[in-house]
């Protein structure tokens, strides 16, 4: 018979860390460990003008296109695999 | 290029390393093997040198760590930050590279398992291989009675006898103070009695046995290596996967991707899931440990990250397989250090076209030199690497009807045609990010229209996948198909749910609910498939006629078997400019 009304079974893993983060926390935890928040006096007060900035300044640094959003390319960039080292200060 | 603030360079040129640890995920000749390789990539277009050192003060030490791993900057689990490494300098961890061991290390394109004693004087395992004419692949215990798995070195064992034993706490372990010997069990931790190897008395989650019977009194201990079946992460990270295994009443004999939204492949380590809810994700392709051993001794060497995408020194992963180091890596690391004495390097052009992507990694017959470049530069995420036009590409890998859509797949990107006469073809696509347990290289593919299934073969090996749910890779031997048949070139889909698979010049019946093919096949594609060239690389149905395409032509048939057109794939069928 088709399968209807057979929605696949999702479970919780145990052990698994499931990210609740949303995309603004990803994004400001990227730009912190990054170092793209270490320029003197750019504290992020969680106004999306600020992000907008540090978020150009890290497409700037990526190669990406310079929208200061949180569009796809962007979000595929914060949850590529990379190296540890920050792309910014040292 | 960017150097550090102040142009952080080693004030020598004769640079020394040591590697502290080794991964359970690789043999130690081919870590060794890879991280000088890495350095050579540097070595090669400056007057450093880079020496191996067993022991004593050096200027680079290489570590696989785990989370917190002592120099305060902690590691994140699987993915996300593979790597980090320190800047030249005096002070303790300058120059040092540090390797998250959450992660899969292989050298990029899948596990690569390299074999002891036997008489394959250390060749890798070839998957599949024949033995007794099952096909396998993985290792196996079968054929002994101590437990030991094995492999053969060829393609079939039962014709070469080429074998040699798999990675394994019944043959040696790695590191600790045990002298590299085997584990014995069981053996005594703190009163206990363990059965298996163990993490337990460690915080790395490194897992380890006694090579003595008794630890609390010997003292004796090394850490075991990871067998070919070993998962990643989950709650039993190294843990071999156990097949068939039992998940919300169901009984599995492959990896699945059953219970997960992220259409991540997973097995259960024991043989009940739903009693012991102990599992781990499959091997996947891994991260190529020369690829990022090589940017990270960029860092050690003084440069930071570059943002060229292509470059090495650009902070983010992508596997290729074809690396040269980017003009600006060699700019980078020539201000620092001038350019040696070596002859200066062929710069390639880039590639307009993905490269061709090896199905296996390779190694040499000793098992520890790979004889492949393993690529470099990251790339971001855009949707492919290299896009190129569907009507350019010249010839696919498989093609298929999905749906009311044609498909094209090739090395590990597709291609979709709307079913609308003169529509534009969409794509490039990564075949990885719609479908990620499949491999690059598609063979062939269909849909099972009752149930939307999808087949898809490559090699010998082949995977379901019904909406997000993956299951696989399982051998085509499986559904019946002899344990001589390399690959499966087309399918052909009929009514009743059965499926005509191809290859060579045969073809079999395929219950698709049954997932077997039907007694009296193979059967010669020239009974019933008349005036069609019988070395067809593509061979799908489209629109309710058949097609079987040889390059550049395809030959179309009515369902009455009557060829009723030849024609070019390219502007006939694809309809291109």
């Amino acid at each position: 018979a088709p399968l209807q009304g057979n929605s696949p079974v999702v479970i919780s893993f145990p052990g698994e860390m499931v990210s609740q983060m949303s995309d603004w926390e990803r994004a400001h935890r990227y730009l912190e460990r990054y170092g793209y928040l270490n320029e003197p006096g750019s504290g992020v007060d969680g106004k999306q003008r600020k992000l907008d900035y540090f978020l150009k300044k890290m497409q700037k640094q990526l190669g990406l296109p310079e929208t200061g959003e949180l569009d796809a390319p962007t979000l595929d960039a914060l949850r590529a695999p990379r190296c540890g080292v920050p792309d910014v200060g040292s | 290029f960017q150097t550090f603030q102040g142009d952080l360079k080693w004030d020598h040129t004769d640079l020394t390393y040591r590697v502290v640890n080794y991964s359970p995920d690789l043999d130690t000749s081919i870590t060794d093997d890879a991280f000088a390789r890495a350095f050579k990539v540097w070595s090669n277009v400056t007057p450093l040198t880079f020496t191996k050192r067993q022991s004593g003060e050096v200027d680079i030490l290489i570590q696989f760590g785990t989370g917190e791993h002592g120099d305060g900057y902690p590691f994140d689990g699987k993915d996300g930050l593979l790597a980090h490494a320190f800047p030249p300098g005096k002070d303790t961890y300058s120059g040092d590279a540090h390797f998250d061991d959450d992660e899969f290390w292989t050298l990029g394109t899948g596990i690569v398992v390299k074999s002891y004693g036997g008489n394959s004087d250390g060749a890798t395992c070839h998957f599949p291989f024949v033995f007794e004419g099952q096909a396998y692949s993985t290792c196996t215990t079968d054929g002994r009675t101590d437990g030991v798995p094995w492999c053969a070195t060829t393609a079939s064992f039962d014709q070469d006898k080429r074998y040699g034993f798999c990675p394994s706490e019944l043959l040696f372990t790695y590191g600790g103070n045990g002298g590299g010997e085997k584990c014995v069990f069981p053996f005594v931790f703190l009163g206990k009695s363990y059965d298996a190897c163990t993490t337990e008395g460690r915080q790395d989650g490194y897992r380890w046995c006694a090579t003595t019977a008794n630890f609390d009194q010997d003292k004796k201990y090394g850490f075991c290596p990871n067998r070919d079946t070993a998962v990643i992460g989950g709650n039993s990270q190294g843990e071999p996967c156990v097949f068939p295994f039992t998940f919300l009443g169901q009984r599995y004999s492959a990896c699945t991707s059953e219970g997960r939204q992220d259409g991540r492949l997973w097995c259960a380590t024991t043989s009940n899931y739903d009693v012991d809810k102990k599992w781990g994700l499959c091997p996947d392709k891994g991260y190529s440990l020369f690829l990022v051993a090589a940017h990270e001794f960029g860092h050690s060497l003084g440069l930071e990250h570059s943002s060229v995408r292509e470059a090495l020194m650009y902070p983010m992963y992508t596997y290729e397989a074809d690396f040269h180091l980017h003009p600006d890596d060699v700019a980078g690391i020539q201000f620092l250090y001038g350019k040696g004495s070596a002859p200066e390097p062929t710069v390639p052009s880039w590639p307009t076209q993905s490269p061709d992507v090896p199905e296996e990694p390779t190694t040499e017959a000793d098992g520890s030199t790979t004889t492949e470049d393993y690529g470099s530069a990251a790339t971001g995420s855009t949707p492919v690497d290299h896009p190129t036009d569907a009507c350019s590409a010249g010839w696919y890998n498989a093609v298929a009807e999905i749906k009311t859509e044609l498909y094209l797949f090739k090395d590990g990107q597709y291609w979709r045609k709307p079913s609308a006469g003169a529509a534009r073809i969409q794509g490039p696509l990564r075949i990885r990010d719609t479908w990620p347990a499949l491999p690059d290289l598609i063979d062939a593919a269909f849909q099972d229209p009752l149930t939307k299934k999808l087949f898809f073969f490559s090699g010998r090996r082949f995977w379901t996948y019904r909406g997000t749910r993956a299951l696989g890779p399982r051998s085509i031997e499986k559904l019946g198909i002899g344990g001589d048949v390399q690959k499966v070139t087309g399918a052909l889909r009929r009514k009743n749910g059965k499926v005509l698979l191809f290859s060579g010049e045969q073809f079999w019946r395929l219950d698709v609910k049954a997932e077997r093919v039907d007694r009296g096949y193979p059967r010669h594609t020239d009974s019933l498939f008349a005036g069609v060239p019988l070395d067809a690389q593509n061979i799908f149905l489209y629109k309710g006629k058949y097609y079987f395409c040889r390059d550049p032509f395809c030959w179309r048939m009515t369902p009455q078997y009557q060829v009723d057109k030849v024609g070019y794939l390219k502007y006939d069928v694809l309809q291109c400019p």
